[in-house]
C-alpha cells in the first residue's frame, strides 16, 4: 500500500459516500444517471466475488463490501425509493452497447481464461467506461448540480490517482497490470473535459453549465 | 502457472 493507492480509495469511497448523500438529504436522484450506477454496481459484484476465494486483507475486504453495499443501495434509491425524481427521459444511454462487447472483449483479452479472472476483467473494462451514461446526461442536460460535479471529480480523481500508484508499484516492486493501466488510462481520459470544466467553473464557485 | 491470480487492489 502506497500513499497513492491510499488516496485513489478515499477518493473512490468519498465519491460513492457524497453521491449517497446528495441522493439521501435532497430526497432526489435528479440529474444522476440510473445506468451507471447499474454499471457500478455490475463492475463491484464481478470484480469482488474473490471475496468469497481469497482473503487479502481486512482492509481489502472492508472496503470491498463497503463499495458493494453503497453501490447497491444508490442504485435502489434511484429505481425504488425515489423513483418518482428519476429523470429517465434523460437517462437514454444504451446499456447494452457498453456490456455487450465489453463482455466479448473480456473473453478474448484477459490474463487467464478462468472465470474469476474473465469477471475481473470484464470489471476493468467495463469501469473504465460506465460513467458514460452519466457524462452523456450531463451533456445531454447541458448542467450538473455543484455536489454531482464533486461525485464526478472525486470518482474521476481516484482513477487518476491509482495511475500513479501504477508507476509506483511498477518502480518500487516491479509490479504491472497491464489491463488495469490500460483501462485505468482510458478511464481517466474519458474525465479530462469534464476535469477541466470542473477546476475552470466549479471551483471558481459556478455551477457546471455546457456551452449550449 | 497453476496458483489463481490474486488482485490486491480495489
Amino acid at each position: 500500500m502506497n500513499l497513492f493507492r491510499l488516496a485513489g480509495d478515499v477518493s473512490h469511497l468519498l465519491a460513492i459516500i457524497i453521491l449517497l448523500l446528495k441522493i439521501w438529504r435532497t430526497r432526489s436522484c435528479a440529474g444522476i444517471s440510473g445506468k451507471s450506477q447499474i454499471l457500478f454496481a455490475l463492475v463491484f459484484t464481478t470484480r469482488y466475488l474473490d471475496l468469497l476465494t481469497t482473503f487479502i486483507s481486512f482492509y481489502n475486504t472492508t472496503m470491498k463490501v463497503i463499495y458493494i453495499g453503497c453501490s447497491y443501495a444508490t442504485v435502489w434509491m434511484i429505481y425504488a425509493k425515489f423513483k418518482a425524481t428519476y429523470d429517465s427521459n434523460h437517462d437514454t444511454f444504451r446499456m447494452e452497447f457498453l456490456v455487450i462487447p465489453i463482455a466479448a472483449l473480456s473473453l478474448l483479452v484477459n490474463h487467464d481464461f478462468a472465470p474469476l479472472e474473465i469477471l475481473w476483467t470484464f470489471s476493468i473494462y467495463l469501469e473504465s467506461v460506465a460513467i458514460l451514461p452519466q457524462l452523456f446526461m450531463v451533456s445531454k442536460t447541458g448542467e450538473a448540480e455543484t455536489i454531482t460535479s464533486h461525485y464526478l471529480f472525486a470518482l474521476g480523481l481516484y482513477r487518476a490517482l491509482y495511475l500513479m500508484n501504477w508507476i509506483w508499484r511498477f518502480f518500487a516492486e516491479g509490479f504491472f497490470d497491464l489491463i488495469a493501466i490500460v483501462a485505468g488510462l482510458v478511464q481517466t481520459i474519458l474525465y479530462c473535459d469534464f476535469f477541466y470544466l470542473y477546476i475552470t467553473k466549479v471551483l471558481k464557485g459556478k455551477k457546471l453549465s455546457l456551452p449550449a | 502457472e497453476d496458483e489463481e491470480r490474486q488482485h490486491d487492489e480495489l
